[in-house]
């Protein structure tokens, strides 16, 4: 889940999808790359003290087995948390052997076979906490807020998806996009919707999320929306796009 | 303008103050420290393909000078855009000789007198260039989104903000918060708010942003909400928010 502009709805994204994909019996791991942690807390894990994180991960080796937590009442969804120590990854990062393929031996080295999906929850930026996730993957998923700001920073996010595919990651594909936080009542979100879907075609999903002010309180409980209040139009948005994305996975 | 949260307002609150600010009579500098360029985009300064840009002046050692831009239609405003260029700076910066320190060489270099305000709208991270700015200004202001992941990054800030204090700056103050998005719907926003007063108290702005189509509609216009809808309830509160940080730096 990667777009470097920011508040476009990657955590929000993250969390109901996986929560969704869970509740239909998959069993789903999310990987929290932000150092804010908003997935972690989205997903009541903890992720504040000496909590092992993904930080021991990347830049300590540590195996990502050891820092994956079960999200309480919702069987199947995993959580590997994000403390602050993150922070200072980018930085550390940069002088370290295979920098850019750190979390991908790290998901290598840890026994997926159970698993049916990861997703990862990327920071607002392009760094190398961004870069590690598109090594790691085989399918990027951007979220795009229908706003106008939204089109802007596209071009610099796919540039830097070739650039990775060329020298890193030869699997990495843009298989989704999905677009957030529709406001029906506004006339720019239409136009920010069609102007993706004529660029992107099939690439975007049918499903779009609406703007929706029990998405937004959900985390303030520690749950998706999905749990939090299944019947509202954003958790019903979020129970399509999952069962759509489940869909194109078994078609691949 | 600083906060590592994405989506918070930092980039709607530098343009719709500083066009504020300018319609008031003051002489008004915006600098674009986002290697997406909202800020550019939002006050019609081109910033693509060769257009000199922030980047040339943190990384070349360009003078400020040579790349402000009078913002079209709005006498007294200004603006040094950024271009993509800039998404390189955060790595090459690193290497580079009184890294933390090359924004506020170019501002001290620049002949600022007479502007009554430079405001620097800074990416969501808190990487190099947003050390940049808190190492070249005096005033640090935070606009806070009402809503629940606010606060969780806002330590995250604060930690940064002393230890730049500490190093780099000691001048550095968090002058300001602004309350962003409030939407007088939903509880949420009442209880954010209320929290981040009984945190911060008069560092809080009075002034209330309200969420507002027209405010996030304005910029596909190239205009600010100021003149795009200047009735709107966002301009409004705009217009007071601007008000009320003159009275404070006239109190200073
Ligand atoms: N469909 C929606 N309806 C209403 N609010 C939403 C919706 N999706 C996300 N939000 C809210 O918008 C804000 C931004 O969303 P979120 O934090 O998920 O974005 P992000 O891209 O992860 O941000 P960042 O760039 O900081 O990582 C949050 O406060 C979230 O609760
Ligand atoms: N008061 C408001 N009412 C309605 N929409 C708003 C308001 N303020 C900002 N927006 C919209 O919310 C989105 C996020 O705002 P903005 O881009 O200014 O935040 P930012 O903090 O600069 O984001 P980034 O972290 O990517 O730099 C934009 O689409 C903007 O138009
Ligand atoms: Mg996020
Ligand atoms: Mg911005």
């Amino acid at each position: 889940m990667a777009n470097q502009k920011g508040g476009v709805g990657k955590t929000t994204t993250s969390v109901n999808l996986a929560a969704a994909l869970s509740m239909h019996g998959q069993r789903v791991l999310v990987i929290d790359l932000d150092p804010q942690g908003n997935a972690s807390t989205a997903l009541s894990v903890e992720h504040r003290g000496d909590v092992p994180d993904v930080y021991q991960v990347l830049v300590g080796d540590r195996p990502l087995s050891e820092i994956v937590k079960e999200v309480p009442e919702m069987p199947g969804l995993y959580c590997a948390p994000a403390t602050i120590d993150l922070a200072g990854a980018e930085i550390e990062l940069v002088s370290l052997v295979a920098r850019e393929a750190r979390l991908r031996r790290a998901i290598a080295a840890f026994d997926a076979i159970e698993l049916d999906y990861i997703l990862i929850d990327c920071p607002p930026s392009l760094g190398l906490l961004t870069v590690n996730a598109l090594v790691a993957t085989r399918e990027l998923l951007i979220p795009i807020q229908c706003e106008y700001y939204a089109l802007e920073g596209l071009g610099q996010l796919l540039r830097n998806v070739d650039l990775v595919r060329a020298h890193l990651n030869p699997d990495l594909i843009l298989s989704t996009i999905v677009l957030t936080m529709y406001d029906g009542r506004t006339r720019l979100a239409s136009q920010v919707a069609d102007e993706v879907r004529s660029h992107f075609g099939d690439t975007v999903l049918n499903t779009v999320i609406p703007r929706s002010v029990r998405v937004s309180e959900a985390p303030s409980y520690g749950q998706s929306v999905m749990t939090y209040d299944p019947g509202s139009s954003g958790a019903m948005a979020y129970m399509d796009a999952a069962r759509e994305i489940a869909y194109r996975a078994a078609a691949i």
